[in-house]
């Protein structure tokens, strides 16, 4: 399905450490 | 550390692949030759590892744009994807460089790798911001300027998304006016 993501969403992932 | 769980999770994939691109405007180089792109990502998670890594809107050089675009469309009106198109252009004080565009910026990002605008999203080809002396500008840029229900639909939206009041209007002008047109002359062709 199309990945939509509303803003919250995204915003908790703003300070969520990654490996990268 | 008795108790704590790790887990692994995979990193969140965005609908599209997109391209942050930065402009610094150096008079000694042609327009294209000023225009670098920085990097491509397609994930929440190498999104903000981008964002938190480069300069806030607000302490670009006035003369800076940044743009983020669909993989595969380059930030000029001349690109297949762009030239029918046109923007839904959101001007700026200069006194609210402090106070909204960062703020404005990063909501036309979220929007864009959100995919905010549901089932057309397919119109969106990206977004550019313009850091400049007399007034800061963000637009979007959609790739067919005829598509009223596209056009219209992705305007409220994003109108509605930077929380902008019934009192303040933003204009969508196609590119073909705004190329051929000096810049305050641009007739509207729609408004929310």
């Amino acid at each position: 399905g199309k990945k939509q993501y509303d803003r919250e969403f995204l915003l908790d992932f703003q300070f969520m450490p990654v490996c990268i | 550390a008795k108790g704590l769980v790790f887990e692994m999770v995979e990193k969140h994939p965005l609908q599209n692949r997109w391209a942050l691109w930065f402009f610094k405007n150096d008079k000694s180089k042609t327009w294209q030759a000023n225009l670098h792109l920085i990097t491509k990502f397609d994930t929440v998670e190498d999104f903000w590892g981008l964002y938190h890594h480069i300069q806030p809107a607000s302490k670009l050089t006035p003369g800076c744009d940044y743009s983020l675009f669909k993989d595969g469309i380059e930030p000029m009106w001349e690109d297949d994807q762009n030239k029918r198109g046109g923007r839904w252009l959101v001007t700026l004080a200069k006194q609210q460089r402090h106070t909204d565009l960062d703020h404005f910026w990063l909501e036309t990002l979220l929007c864009l790798i959100g995919e905010s605008f549901e089932r057309f999203g397919g119109d969106i080809c990206g977004a550019v911001l313009n850091v400049r002396a007399k007034g800061d500008k963000i637009a979007v840029w959609t790739c067919e300027a005829d598509n009223r229900d596209g056009v219209t639909h992705i305007g409220r939206v994003y109108k509605e998304r930077l929380g902008l009041t019934q009192k303040v209007t933003i204009g969508y002008q196609a590119h073909t006016d705004t190329a051929s047109k000096s810049h305050n002359l641009t007739k509207n062709k729609f408004v929310v």
